[in-house]
């Protein structure tokens, strides 16, 4: 169960990423 | 929504983003941005931190939607610039007051808004060596000034 919470949270994390990465128009 | 005390490192900047958001939204954006790019560091995986992380996103968003026709936040270079004239500003009001001895809280607080407006230009690269030199002194002032009128002594 550790590594399906460590995935979810690198998952969550990427998406913070990606948002953050849209919001100064670097995608 | 309560800070994790993971990102206590970022509460002054928040604090600075909420005490501008109508007098100056630029600067409350640019605060709350850099706040999220050093939360991300701090702590992006413990549940309480992510979930004030997708909070302060979703604030970043709608930010940046209700100020889309404002150049400083579609433009970083111009954001960029309004953020240090801003940052100068504060800086040379205090800088000003103390070299005329008028030692009083709105000084000290421009001394340490100026500094922390400095950590925030470091979304937009690296700060200049003149920019570290800057943030170094006014947050030394800062401190000292308010030490000296707390215990009642005259800053030099």
């Amino acid at each position: 169960t550790g590594s399906v919470g460590t995935t979810v949270a690198s998952a969550e994390q990427d998406e913070l990423s990606q948002r953050l990465a849209k919001l100064r128009d670097q995608l | 929504m309560s800070l994790p005390p993971q990102f206590k490192p970022i509460q002054h900047h928040l604090r600075t983003a909420q005490e501008h958001e109508t007098r100056d939204p630029v600067v409350a954006y640019y605060c709350r941005l850099y706040a999220m790019q050093a939360g991300m560091k701090l702590d992006s995986k413990s549940p309480e931190c992510r979930k004030f992380l997708v909070k302060l996103m979703d604030q970043l968003e709608s930010m940046k939607k209700e100020m889309s026709d404002n150049e400083s936040i579609t433009q970083e270079v111009v954001g960029n610039a309004h953020i240090e004239n801003y940052a100068i500003k504060m800086f040379l009001y205090a800088d000003n007051e103390d070299r005329s001895g008028r030692f009083h809280k709105n000084m000290i607080k421009s001394f340490y808004t100026a500094s922390l407006l400095m950590d925030v230009l470091s979304v937009f690269g690296e700060l200049s060596e003149e920019n570290i030199q800057h943030r170094k002194y006014a947050r030394w002032k800062a401190t000292y000034i308010h030490n000296c009128l707390k215990s009642g002594e005259t800053p030099e």
